[in-house]
């Protein structure tokens, strides 16, 4: 309750006239995203628990602890802190977790009283990924560039240089549903190369290595 | 140096040599479509008197001028299964993507506008345009906050004998969720994703202001320009306008209905979470 009131607080305050048509002085603009990203972090939390109420006990001691709690106001279900992050800055094809990450899932919750769809765009740092959704159906995505205009603006820190879009369909009214993305590895040369630091090339032996690494990739591809 | 096409099942649109947005093609037939962004020039004003004040925050004013942005515009082109995009650079300042969806039949623009230069010490206002070869009259209609239209007559006050001073201002209006003009055979619809000022200021033609940066108070009580900053330079707006274009036609659905969904779909989207799994197996999360 404190979390939600937070929030309705923040939209309270919203209704003056100045904050609608954006006519405040600027310490108060800055003030008004102040209190709003405050209340939104506060409100993920409690999305957060409602996610968790309804999925596998098994998942939710499986994902990582996320946080981004107003230091005061903890979170009242410690044991729920998992998983079901928001990205604020997917307006600037940005998003620390899906671009840094191998393997994550997206889940998208329909506000509708009507079953529907989207094309759900993620940033991501390049590669091939596979999305699956829960039947285990590979979905058809596609990697996109961001524009260079994006990736150039000076105050957008991020390592994502696509976008991987995707249709999400027959998303149940007032329901979730829930993709698995990952990344794929096309061969042994690229696992070797994603996950550990290039070799230099010194000696004979070597390329030896090289040579029969390149062979089982071949193999494995 | 040639024409660019992308589309779907749904439609086709056409960029020219240029590289702007110049025409779609539904069911074969194809119609005149061109977007491209122009600014205008805020007034500077005395600000003593009421009708002499300078173009700021609470003011939409400009000094007569419409200036446009570029004679031609970069293009990238993508294509894939899913969607297929036109990635347009049309200054330092000003891009845009305009993509097709496989299974859409609107058009989707994210355009990306600033840091606004006001290196010259002149303030400006910038806007999305389309235009049509839609005869529509001097009639257009706006939303009432995203409930129903409200039609608006360029030049036109229902209750009183109007002469507008200020032809651009005057005959600007809130756009909260969608902006509409229509003939006996076209109809376009611009929705957009946050409030901003439109209009049709001729015959076939919408805009919508995207974004804008003032040097001067216009004396209304902020008494501050409206000249935002991050990091020590213009701020930068980022944001989509959904394009319907279509036959008129009264059969279900009516294009009325088609905007009407698109704009719930829009407006109310669906909440996106993201979950590290870690090292969880496909097998073991299913």
């Amino acid at each position: 309750e404190p979390h939600l009131n937070m929030l309705r607080e923040a939209m309270g305050v919203m209704q003056h006239h100045d904050a609608i048509t954006g006519t405040e002085k600027q310490h108060v603009a800055n003030d008004y995203a102040r209190m709003l990203n405050r209340a939104m972090r506060a409100c993920g939390a409690n999305t957060k628990v409602a996610l968790n109420q309804i999925v596998d006990p098994k998942y939710k001691r499986s994902l990582r602890s996320g946080g981004g709690l107003p230091a005061e106001h903890p979170t009242p279900y410690p044991e729920y802190t998992f998983g079901f992050e928001s990205c604020h800055l997917l307006n600037v094809s940005k998003c620390e977790l899906t671009e840094s990450k191998d393997s994550f899932t997206v889940t998208l919750y329909n506000p509708l009283a009507h079953a529907g769809h989207e094309y759900v765009r993620v940033p991501v740092s390049g590669g091939r990924y596979i999305v699956r959704d829960y039947r285990n159906v590979e979905v058809a995505a596609q990697l996109v560039p961001i524009p260079e205009s994006v990736l150039n603006l000076s105050y957008r820190f991020s390592n994502a240089t696509s976008e991987l879009v995707f249709l999400a369909n027959e998303l149940p009214p007032l329901g979730f549903k829930s993709y698995f993305v990952t990344r794929a590895i096309d061969s042994l040369d690229d696992f070797l190369h994603e996950s550990s630091p290039p070799v230099p090339v010194t000696s004979p032996k070597v390329d030896q290595a090289r040579a029969k690494q390149q062979a089982a990739a071949q193999q494995w591809h | 140096s040639e024409e660019v096409t992308i589309g779907n099942k749904y439609l086709n649109v056409s960029f020219d040599t240029s590289g702007f947005l110049s025409s779609i093609t539904i069911d074969g037939v194809t119609n005149r479509l061109r977007q491209t962004f122009v600014y205008y020039e805020g007034a500077l004003g005395n600000n003593e008197e009421f009708q002499n004040r300078s173009s700021g925050a609470y003011i939409f004013r400009p000094n007569g001028t419409e200036k446009t942005v570029t004679e031609n515009v970069q293009l990238k082109v993508v294509k894939g299964p899913t969607v297929q995009e036109v990635h347009q650079v049309f200054n330092e300042w000003i891009s845009q993507v305009v993509r097709v969806y496989a299974d859409e039949s609107h058009i989707e623009f994210e355009w990306m506008v600033g840091p606004i230069p006001v290196g010259d010490g002149v303030g400006k206002e910038i806007v999305s345009r389309f235009y049509t070869a839609a005869q529509s009259g001097g009639v257009f209609w706006t939303d009432a906050n995203g409930r129903e239209m409200i039609k608006r007559v360029r030049n036109h006050r229902d209750t009183w004998n109007v002469d507008l001073m200020e032809k651009i201002s005057g005959n600007y209006y809130p756009v909260t969720a969608k902006i509409a003009l229509e003939d006996e055979n076209l109809r376009l619809a611009v929705l957009n994703d946050r409030a901003q000022g439109g209009s049709s200021l001729e015959d076939g033609a919408l805009e919508l202001m995207v974004h804008r940066r003032l040097l001067h108070d216009d004396a209304f009580g902020v008494e501050e320009a409206l000249n935002e900053k991050a990091f020590g330079k213009g701020l930068v707006a980022r944001g989509k306008h959904w394009v319907v274009f279509g036959a008129k036609k009264p059969t279900s659905p009516t294009p009325e209905a088609r905007e009407r969904f698109l704009q719930n779909r829009m407006l109310l989207p669906n909440w996106l979470f993201f979950s590290d799994v870690g090292e969880v197996r496909y097998e073991d999360w299913q």
